[in-house]
């Protein structure tokens, strides 16, 4: 999950899109890139009884990432973060590979997972990169607004440097709107324009040639945005909100683009 | 107007609380302190057209502050930027005295305005802490919500080391509730908390000392997400609306505390 802007649904999608594709019964790694620790929180991981997180998987050679999963549901492991991930970017900035931390780390333990889901932090740096050269697909959650529209132009500069290199397989694969008011004609006016963007570029070689708006848009719901304060993700918390029912109809979208790739 | 969490209004509160000090007969200058260039975009500054922005203002020595405003409305000018501005951080990584390079160019034209708003970027970097070093009083816009009340912690701690280092006469002013839902039990929770919370701290001799919950809070409203995509504040896109009433509100209670002191 991944989007430059703050505040616009990382956290809360990856949380609950990962506990709903557990749900359906496949095995899920869920990774807080995010030194607010934000997906950690909401599944009431106590971190500071752990001996190793995130950083220590990427600043420290010899730690390994069996030593930083954390089961969380059925089926749903974490790899959780501290605010100390903060200090990894300035660590790492002269280790030669730096990009590649996660990819190399994960490599052991890559047949024990259907699905990897990384909620990436605010911002394009070190951390991001890194989760971009680990995935095949990247998903944009984003609002349907005017000002969050403008930073997604920058997002596929990045998307695009780092498929022509380390990872060649990276595509974006869709736009989650999150946080959505299906009446507002502002919203639906940026929606139209986000469409027609992605249809034009169908045409063309680039890494969104085959993105699309996810389905359905996410709703706002303030049970989304208590579920965390309780330790729980949507399904737990109120398994018949509006939310739950938008994540599990996203989880069935998802599935369904990829089975039949 | 600073929070480091992405996506909580600091941006529509600066342009909007800026536009209406200045209709209240205040001059105004609005600083932009964020390289995603949000305030430029929404005041439909011409960004391209200009020879010197904030980043020039930080870096070139050379360069004054008469060099970058530009007038906006009535009583209302700005200092522009653009994503340039991303690489003043580590250009100045070396500069002695990095953090009050601001404070130091706005010296020459203190006088002309009665206040300075400055919209910082999400994080707590360098164009943080350039606009902690000039300025009195800090505006926090948040949202009441779990997860966005775990970073208020650490911004406290960087407000107390620049306010018992730099920039002494530092206070956190007020928290500004934005996209606010009046009826909503999980956002009275947060209210409560936050209130308790400072009215604890009232005997203490900290910079929040004096911290109160601005009134009123801004409700959500669509309209002040439309405005933007014309170039337009609140008060040019829809003064009777609910988000114009809500910010005239504000600018009124904001300007009786200041004259009261
Ligand atoms: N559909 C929704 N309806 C209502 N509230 C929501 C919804 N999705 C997210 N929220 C709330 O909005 C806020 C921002 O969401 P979230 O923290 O998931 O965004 P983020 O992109 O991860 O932010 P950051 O960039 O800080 O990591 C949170 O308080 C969350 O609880
Ligand atoms: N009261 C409100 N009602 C509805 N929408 C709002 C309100 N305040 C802000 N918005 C919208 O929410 C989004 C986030 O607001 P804004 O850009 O001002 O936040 P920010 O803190 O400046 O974000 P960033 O951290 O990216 O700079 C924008 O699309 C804005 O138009
Ligand atoms: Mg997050
Ligand atoms: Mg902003």
């Amino acid at each position: 999950m991944l989007n430059q802007k703050g505040g616009v649904g990382k956290t809360t999608s990856t949380v609950n899109l990962g506990h709903g594709l557990a749900r359906a019964g496949y095995r899920v790694c869920l990774v807080d890139l995010d030194p607010q620790g934000h997906l950690s929180l909401h599944l009431a991981i106590e971190t500071d009884q752990l001996e190793a997180t995130a950083y220590q998987l990427l600043v420290d050679d010899d730690c390994s990432i069996e030593q930083v999963i954390v089961p969380a549901r059925e089926r749903l492991d974490c790899i959780p973060s501290t605010v100390d991930l903060a200090a990894a970017e300035s660590e790492l900035a002269d280790h030669p590979d730096r990009n590649s931390i996660l990819r190399h780390k994960f490599a052991p333990v890559s047949d024990r997972y259907d699905i990897i889901l990384i909620d990436c932090p605010p911002g394009l740096g070190l951390l991001t990169l890194n989760a971009m050269c680990l995935v095949d697909e990247i998903i944009v959650p984003m609002q349907a607004h005017f000002l969050a529209m403008q930073g997604v132009g920058k997002l596929m500069e990045t998307v695009w440097r780092v498929s022509s290199g380390v990872n060649p397989d990276l595509k974006l694969g869709g736009i989650l709107l999150c946080m959505h008011e299906t009446q507002s004609i502002h919203s639906r006016n940026v929606v139209s324009e986000l469409e027609a963007f992605f249809e034009d570029a169908r045409q063309s070689d680039s890494p969104w040639s085959g993105t699309r708006l996810l389905h359905p848009p996410i709703r706002r719901n303030i049970k989304l945005a208590e579920a965390p304060s309780f330790g729980q993700t949507i399904f737990d918390y109120d398994p018949d909100c509006r939310g739950a029912k938008d994540y599990q109809g996203v989880v069935e979208s998802l599935l369904s683009g990829w089975c039949s790739n």
